[in-house]
Parts: structure tokens; sequence; C-alpha cells
């Protein structure tokens, strides 16, 4: 990660809130 | 200096208000359309659409919790244009488009309205 401006992260970001069913 | 995009970020955060709304959990405003009830985030709603956005920014509108839309607003078409605010998928139809239109029109959704145009003129 040093050295370079911008990341990209491509997992999920935030955890999941479960479905209706 | 610089930062980690989650590039899935947008996308999971809609993911999650669209599972909050199939919950009715946290939805703060009832839309009555021709009899039909909607439950949504105001959030959403202003962030998507300039009638919306209108309404609840106004000092009057701010604790509203029920709005009722004009009788020319048809529910299929304000159904898809609620699923597309929490999607970002406009699940179009030759049997819906010109109803769809209207609706984004009557919304204030231009960029969708402009879509269902083209959609519609692509078809004929």
């Amino acid at each position: 990660y040093e050295g370079v401006s911008t990341i990209k992260e491509m997992g999920r970001s935030v955890h999941e809130i479960p479905s209706k069913d | 200096d610089g930062c980690i995009q989650f590039t899935r970020h947008p996308g999971d955060v809609l993911l999650n208000f669209n599972r909050l709304r199939s919950r009715n959990i946290l939805t703060d405003v009832t839309i009555q359309v021709d009899g039909q009830l909607f439950h949504a985030h105001k959030t959403i709603l202003v962030a998507c659409s300039g009638f919306f956005y209108s309404v609840f920014m106004h000092p009057e509108n701010t604790n509203l919790s029920a709005i009722s839309l004009d009788t020319k607003v048809d529910p299929k078409g304000f159904s898809l244009l609620l699923d597309f605010m929490y999607t970002s998928c406009l699940n179009l139809s030759d049997s819906l488009a010109l109803t769809t239109l209207n609706a984004a029109v009557y919304l204030q959704m231009e960029h969708v309205a402009d879509t269902c145009h083209r959609f519609i003129k692509s078809r004929q």
C-alpha cells in the first residue's frame, strides 16, 4: 500500500442486513 | 495521502437500504398512490426525486409521515421507480414504459424520464 495514492478494495464494505425471508 | 476506495460500497449500502425497506424497518413515510400504500425512507426519496426533495425540504413538511400522489400517477409505474431508487435497476417493459415515463416526469426524475423516452422510441 505504501506510495500508492488510491487503493481499490473490491471486497464487501459493510455488513449485510438479512432479507425478509 | 490518498485513500482505500471500497468499490462495492455504494451498492452494498443501497442493498441494505432496500433490505430495510422490504422489512419495513426505519421507514418514515407512507406514499399512497391510487389507493396502494408504499413504505419508504424519506432520505432515499429526497436523494432521487426532485418532487420529493421539494416536498420534504419544505419546513412545514419535515415531519410528514404520509403523502398522497396525484391520481394521474400509476401505482405500477411508481412501484418501478421506487424499486429503481433502491436498486439502481429500472425494470422497464413495453406495457409499463409510458406509465413509468409519466410517473418519472411527475416525480421530477429527469434522467430516468429521458431513459424511458429513449426506450419507447427504440421500440417504435
